[in-house]
Formats: structure tokens, sequence, C-alpha cells
């Protein structure tokens, strides 16, 4: 899983 | 990318490239705060730290550097252009914005999803976003004549976020794990926000007479 979740919204 | 979802990013670029047009048309910022400007350009950066590191798609890419350079473009504009800057009510913009920055950042540290620097720094661009309007809206009720660009740019930046609330209960209901309380409290936060701020926007358009909050 990445270091960084959800993130695709601006 | 769902339709609601587009719509809040396309009235978001909207509202900014209204602001911009302002600047540049009338060469005037007159009931623009400065200080809601720096908190976006602050929100920005610590928003998009994974700009170069995580490749989500060509649209984000884009959209971020577009969110990235219009907000330093427009503080740029308010702080150092020779006629732009002229017009910026200083006097008026008195709102401590770096109040607002210090319990965001002590809120991200409490309350974040993973304790690593760019989540962090994401958690505090979502709580800082949240109240970044405050300046502006406090300018908006000490200004007597607020032009139409003005209150059509702060009602713009409102409908944006009204729209990610749709989408986000869209995503809730569509994608499966799809569970983000931080972004959504945060989110919900600014709208309610705005709440005052659209009754007399919807009233004074009811009515077809200007803006004005009351003091």
């Amino acid at each position: 899983e990445a270091e960084f979740s959800l993130k695709d919204e601006l | 990318m769902n339709i609601l979802r587009l719509a809040g990013d396309m009235t978001h670029l909207i509202s900014v490239i209204v602001l911009l047009l302002k600047i540049h048309s009338i060469k005037s910022c007159a009931g623009i705060s400065l200080k809601t400007q720096e908190l976006y350009a602050l929100v920005f950066v610590s928003r998009y730290l994974n700009i170069f590191t995580d490749f989500i798609s060509l649209y984000n890419t884009i959209m971020k550097l577009i969110f990235l350079g219009t907000s330093f473009s427009i503080v740029w504009y308010m702080r150092y252009h020779k006629i732009v800057r002229r017009s910026y009510d200083k006097d008026q913009d008195t709102f401590r914005h770096y109040f607002l920055v210090l319990p965001c950042l002590i809120l991200a540290l409490l309350i974040n999803e993973r304790f690593t620097f760019k989540e962090i720094m994401w958690t505090f661009s979502l709580y800082l976003e949240a109240v970044a309007i405050l300046p502006q809206l406090v300018l908006l009720q000490r200004t007597k004549n607020t032009d139409n660009l003005t209150v059509q740019y702060i009602f713009l930046l409102g409908a944006y976020r009204a729209l990610y609330i749709l989408n986000w209960i869209y995503r809730y209901f569509t994608e499966p794990d799809y569970l983000h309380w931080i972004t959504w409290i945060s989110g919900l936060v600014q709208t309610i926000l705005y709440g005052d701020f659209f009754y007399y926007y919807f009233l004074s358009w009811k009515n077809n007479v200007k803006l004005q909050l009351p003091a």
C-alpha cells in the first residue's frame, strides 16, 4: 500500500 | 472521475480565472483579501508536495500546476504589480491569518491518517483550506461597494466546495472502501463557513440588488 493514500482529488 | 468532481474542479478553475480576469483587465484587486490568497498559496504548496513523485494522471498534474501557478501569480500581482497593488484594501484586510496557520498545523499533527511528513502536510492543507476564506469574508463584510466580479469569485469558490461534497457522497456509494473522514469534515466545515454568504448572495440575486453583508 502506498504511503500516500486517497490523493486523487485536488 | 465522476461528473460532480469534474464540475467541482471546473468551478474552482473558473473562480481563479474570474479573479485573474478582474486583476488583469481592470488592474484592480479591490475587495480581494491578500491574506486569503496567501493562505491558498500555502494550501496548494503543502497539498501538492507529491506532484513530481506520485503520478496520478495528466489531468491531475496539470490542474495542480495551474492551481500552484495561479495562486502565486495572484499573490505576486497583489503585492508587487505597480498598478494592481495600489487598489489593495490593506487597511481593511486586517485578519491575522497566521493565527489560522498554527492551529491547523497542530491539528494536523494530532489528527491525521498516517504520521508521515507528506500525509501531515496534506492534512494541514485540508484544515487550512477550510478556514482560508475567513479573511476574505471579513473583508467582504467591511467593504461598502463590492464589485460584481469579487462576489462571483467568492460564490464560485463556495460552489466548488459544495460540488465536492456531492462528489464524496457519490463516491461513497459507488466505490468500495472510499472513506475519508478528515477530508469530508474539513470540506463540510469549509462549506458551512460559506452558508451566510450564500444566503445573502441568493437574497441579492432574488431582489436584484447589490450584495452587501450586514455588519
